[in-house]
């Protein structure tokens, strides 16, 4: 009984299994076919993505556990805030079984060479700096789904009018990851504040490459949607 | 949220349609 019981696998976090049924399906960038290849289609199409992107990821965000009972102003501040940390979470996750590929979308994976041509190797390299962190970590899809849900809480927005709602959210997501790592991965007992500390070059990741969307948008070639804009307007 | 009237819509409505 007792070597059936140590081998029976640990029942999983609720927390964990929760954020695994709402992850979204993957979107695809479908490059337009019409425009000729180089930096104004890379730029283009990456925009395109993101506006997607951040319907899913509001739509994502409604699923997690107490963001919904945040007041709808927290929660617009929140999003306004994180959105591309949890894009960028998003990205690296996709690119992290590829070698010196981003990944932005699956059929828009860029190594050195097609970045350079994209205009994009500054780009891909703030994010390829990111994938190289979680690879080192070995990062499961467990972790990642808990991890991306911890950046969305991880807010300091100045704008949120009830922070202690936020900083539930972000202690129970903090107790799940706590708890996943101790109940799988007891032998790494400092495993869950190294996925903690990653959060930091997230978050400076995400700073440069909203910066570099920014400079895509005041030299107004590339068509951005309203979505993106305004929530590329808000970070500013 | 007039400046933000996309996501103020998609977090109540839920509605992804006319962006």
């Amino acid at each position: 009984i007792a070597t059936a019981t140590a081998k029976k696998p640990a029942p999983m976090n609720t927390m964990v299994s929760h954020l695994l049924v709402v992850e979204p399906e993957k979107l695809y960038a479908m490059p337009d076919p019409a425009l000729p290849d180089g930096p104004t289609k890379a730029a283009s199409t990456l925009c395109d993505l993101a506006d997607r992107e951040i319907v899913v990821i509001i739509g994502w965000a409604k699923n997690i556990p107490g963001f919904p009972a945040l007041s709808l102003a927290d929660q617009m501040s929140v999003l306004q805030s994180v959105w591309l940390e949890v894009l960028l979470l998003v990205v690296a996750w996709r690119s992290l079984p590829c070698e010196d590929e981003s990944v932005f979308a699956e059929d828009f994976a860029l190594d050195e060479e097609a970045a350079r041509a994209a205009g994009l190797l500054e780009l891909s390299g703030v994010v390829l700096q990111l994938v190289c962190k979680y690879r080192a970590l070995r990062l499961e899809r467990e972790e990642y789904v808990l991890l991306k849900a911890l950046a969305l809480a991880n807010s300091d927005s100045v704008h949120i009018e009830d922070m202690s709602a936020v900083q539930r959210l972000r202690d129970v997501l903090h107790e799940a990851l706590l708890e996943y790592e101790v109940s799988r991965r007891p032998e790494e007992p400092r495993r869950a504040g190294r996925l903690l500390l990653t959060l930091p070059l997230l978050r400076q990741t995400a700073t440069r490459v909203l910066n570099h969307f920014y400079s895509l948008k005041l030299e107004g070639k590339v068509p951005m949607h309203k979505l993106f804009l305004e929530m590329l307007e808000a970070m500013m | 949220t007039e400046r933000h009237k996309i996501l103020h819509r998609l977090l109540q409505e839920g509605s992804p349609s006319d962006i």
